[in-house]
């Protein structure tokens, strides 16, 4: 089903983020809230931040993307 | 702390940089001081030197930038991403930019340029980012004053360039607290809506009952208007405000806004000017006092009346049996008293009046 808007903007803000700073490959194929990529990538920024690993984007998550920040990747090349 | 993969440095210590344009939201003057200031943090805990190019290829070439300003690695316009860094190498390795969309600053209005480039240059010189919240090197910005580096940026930095031989000294800003700590103490612990919140040096940890691990952040990154360091809070959750006590002032929030009006002095509760610290602070929502700590002795302080209740101060000795220590900080869960002392948890009984449990103080941070 379309995600409600809110959550797709969250999800596409998560996407960017992941994406930029994570090495998320671009153009996930499939439903992309269950991408087995999406979530392996969600879990490796919480446990950069200390965060509960679940690999969902649970609110402490998305905060925490939401904040300002700098642009390098926070892992690998 | 984390260096870049294969520990990229620059192998020459002497290394040159050059700015290539200014941002028109400081004076030039202002952004030369906040680069060269930024440059000389890294400088005084290692043998690097930085010497400044006006024409012709640097090591660090600095500019600002909007949107897609040539490295293929757009910016995203204002807040979100506000400058990144390359790691040291030839061409654009060491190259600095900033996001010319972002407001510039050099106090804590906006986004203060010298704590941005302090953290760029770092990742130009081949820090990669830390995960310790209070790092200079952590990815996520946050305004502080006084040293940048804590001991994490230090030890990351001289395992690639050693030391500075002629160290000036410096006091780095400590580390982010360990929960698991066994001698963790607490500064003071409050409820919010529902979470409690811990405070200890210029971080608190956040507690959620449905989030089994506590959230570490800055106190300022949330409320920048109060102290690093808090001496006692509570919260009062007929007003939705929790009250915040730094030395003889007090601040009142109402979630992440500070009320107006405040601070204000602790004295306006009714305590006498001889009091100029509060320890503790628990509000008790069955009968409506909050009780104030202070060394061997306590208040009641009547909300609903806003005033002191007589007869008080008492000893807390007298009243608590079994809590002969003064008390870093305090909790009240379902009729039970949470008196934390050092690195030990006092749970008080409110009915049967006396200490029914001992627990380590962090035991309440899942450790």
């Amino acid at each position: 089903l379309p995600l409600p808007s809110e959550n797709r903007d969250n999800y596409l803000l998560a996407e960017k983020y992941l994406r930029r700073l994570y090495g998320l490959p671009a153009g996930l194929q499939g439903r992309h809230s269950s991408s087995s990529a999406f979530q392996t990538k969600i879990k490796e920024m919480q446990r950069f931040f200390n965060l509960k690993v679940t690999g969902n984007l649970d609110d402490n998550t998305l905060e925490l993307m939401k904040q300002a920040r700098c642009g390098v990747p926070d892992i690998g090349e | 702390y984390n260096h870049f993969p294969r520990h990229l440095k620059w192998q020459n210590n002497n290394v040159t940089f050059r700015i290539l344009n200014y941002t028109p939201d400081l004076k030039k003057a202002d952004v030369d001081r906040a680069i060269r200031n930024a440059l000389n943090v890294w400088a005084d805990v290692t043998p690097l030197t930085f010497k400044k190019l006006h024409h012709g290829n640097a090591d660090i070439m600095i500019s600002f930038g909007s949107k897609e300003h040539g490295d293929y690695n757009p910016f995203d316009g204002p807040n979100g991403l506000l400058a990144h860094a390359y790691p040291p190498g030839q061409g654009i390795g060491g190259d600095t930019h900033f996001d010319e969309d972002e407001q510039w600053t050099k106090d804590s209005s906006a986004y203060n340029l010298f704590i941005v480039a302090a953290h760029e240059l770092g990742h130009a010189l081949g820090m990669s980012h830390s995960s310790d919240p209070g790092a200079l090197m952590y990815p996520v910005y946050s305004y502080a004053t006084g040293y940048p580096l804590t001991e994490d940026d230090i030890e990351g930095i001289q395992a690639l360039y050693g030391p500075n031989p002629n160290a000036r000294k410096v006091k780095p800003k400590p580390d982010a607290p360990n929960k698991c700590d066994p001698k963790l103490t607490f500064d003071a612990v409050t409820e919010l809506r529902g979470e409690t919140i811990i405070f200890k040096d210029r971080f608190y940890w956040r507690l959620h009952p449905q989030m089994p691990e506590p959230e570490q952040t800055l106190i300022k990154s949330t409320w920048p208007s109060i102290p690093n360091k808090v001496d006692a809070a509570y919260e009062n959750p007929e007003k939705d405000l929790v009250i915040i006590f730094s030395g003889i002032r007090m601040w009142a929030l109402n979630g992440y806004n500070l009320v107006d009006g405040y601070p204000k002095y602790i004295h306006k509760l009714g305590l006498p000017k001889s009091i100029r610290k509060i320890d503790a602070a628990v509000h008790i929502k069955d009968t409506g006092k909050t009780l104030l700590f202070t060394d061997e002795d306590y208040w009641s302080y009547d909300e609903a009346a806003g005033s002191m209740d007589s007869g008080y101060p008492r000893s807390i000795e007298d009243d608590f049996p079994g809590m002969d220590d003064e008390i870093d900080a305090a909790a009240y869960h379902y009729g039970y008293l949470y008196f934390f002392h050092e690195h030990i948890q006092y749970e008080y009984s409110y009915t049967s009046r006396k200490v029914i449990r001992i627990l380590r103080t962090n035991s309440i941070l899942n450790c």
